[in-house]
């Protein structure tokens, strides 16, 4: 899935299987990925675990748990709310729309969660307090934090590469090869038009939104990029940063857009 | 069937305490009697379940080893910690579970950071 960090960094990664996306003294995130197609690097996320841990006198542990097709508006033991403590209601979860997009208030941990599912993946987006997000147990040799410390370089995909790969797969496919049948076929442009439609600035969640159309011929990835932003907007507490741009670089010989 | 947690609410209020003497221990008597009540309300979804069976059968046996009378307080009052400062102002819960509060009174407000995952 594509990933913005807590940094503002902006990466596309593989990080296939279960990760941990949030991991500090109040919260566990845990999002597993799987490939949108057989043999696909490009994978989406097909569940979601968050772990509340329990807070003084205001809320008991809590789990929330989504898979793709079951978004509850519950946590895993029916509750709503933070528990029985005095503060449970600084713990809220919220549906906003049935089956496809619910809020976390964790108002003790000045936190705002979104889980949407769009298409047949999740997406998730979070507002927490710089102040939170760095309350780990021991900063050096913290593990794996997605939304800290972004992708291991090894599970990150680059937008040019691959272009340049599905150039040549683009050709290989148009020739009837035996590449698994897309749900519908789209080339960079018509990709593009596609994304444009949604997302009219041409930042880095138009590119997520051209690279999924080009790796799996689903058009919900538009939405699903269109509702990233529109989480973004609603949580990011810089509105001069919302739109991402690629580092430019040195178009040398090597690097010319791939023709097609 | 969430008799689990009536189990671990009960252990939670009667662990830690010093050893119960023979006599009847008011604060131990409540916590019985709230065990009951919340073991009765998890009767429905519970009935066949041997974990809410024992409980229910222990319950019995300790009201009568306590000589616990079945009526009576159920729970606590709840310890209400009103927020430092202007003890007339209401709070529907403590300060601490409010991060921008009790945030808010040490420094300016706080800063807020974004992270999103999305697409494939």
């Amino acid at each position: 899935p594509h990933l913005r960090t807590f940094t503002d960094s902006f990466q596309t990664c593989k990080v296939q299987g279960a990760w941990p996306l949030i991991d500090n003294n109040y919260l566990n995130v845990q999002v597993t990925n799987t490939p949108v197609l057989p043999g696909s690097l490009a994978t989406a996320t097909t569940k979601l675990t968050i772990i509340f841990k329990s807070f003084q006198e205001c809320v008991d542990q809590k789990v929330y748990q989504a898979e793709m097709d079951e978004l509850p508006a519950a946590f895993a033991d029916g509750s709503k709310n933070g528990g029985d403590k005095h503060g449970a209601n600084s713990l809220k979860i919220t549906e906003k729309v049935s089956g496809q997009h619910i809020e976390i208030q964790a108002k003790y941990i000045g936190t705002t969660i979104v889980v949407r599912q769009v298409g047949r993946y999740l997406t998730f987006a979070v507002r927490m307090p710089e102040e939170v997000v760095n309350a780990v147990e021991d900063r050096d040799n913290q593990g794996l934090y997605l939304c800290l410390r972004g992708c291991p370089l090894n599970q990150q995909i680059d937008f040019h590469t691959f272009r340049s790969g599905q150039a040549t797969e683009g050709r290989a496919r148009r020739k009837g090869s035996s590449l698994v049948p897309f749900p519908e076929f789209f080339t960079y442009e018509t990709a593009m038009a596609k994304c444009r439609e949604k997302l009219p600035v041409e930042d880095l969640y138009f590119q997520s939104c051209v690279f999924d159309l080009l790796t799996t011929g689903d058009v919900n990835f538009t939405l699903a990029a269109y509702y990233a932003f529109e989480d973004v907007k609603m949580l990011h507490s810089n509105k001069d940063k919302l739109h991402l741009y690629e580092r430019t670089r040195e178009l040398g010989p090597g690097n010319a857009a791939p023709s097609g | 069937c969430k008799i689990l947690k009536c189990n671990s609410e009960f252990w939670a209020a009667t662990s830690g305490s010093h050893h119960l003497g023979t006599e009847e221990a008011p604060e131990f008597c409540t916590a019985l009697r709230t065990y009951a009540h919340c073991t009765r309300r998890t009767a429905r979804t519970c009935r066949g379940d041997l974990a809410y069976h024992s409980a229910v059968h222990g319950i019995d046996d300790l009201m009568v080893q306590h000589n616990c009378s079945k009526d009576g307080p159920t729970s606590q009052p709840r310890l209400r910690t009103l927020p430092p400062g202007d003890s007339q102002e209401r709070s529907d819960s403590p300060e601490i579970c409010h991060y921008e509060k009790s945030f808010h009174k040490h420094s300016a407000p706080p800063n807020y950071t974004h992270c999103g995952l999305f697409g494939d």
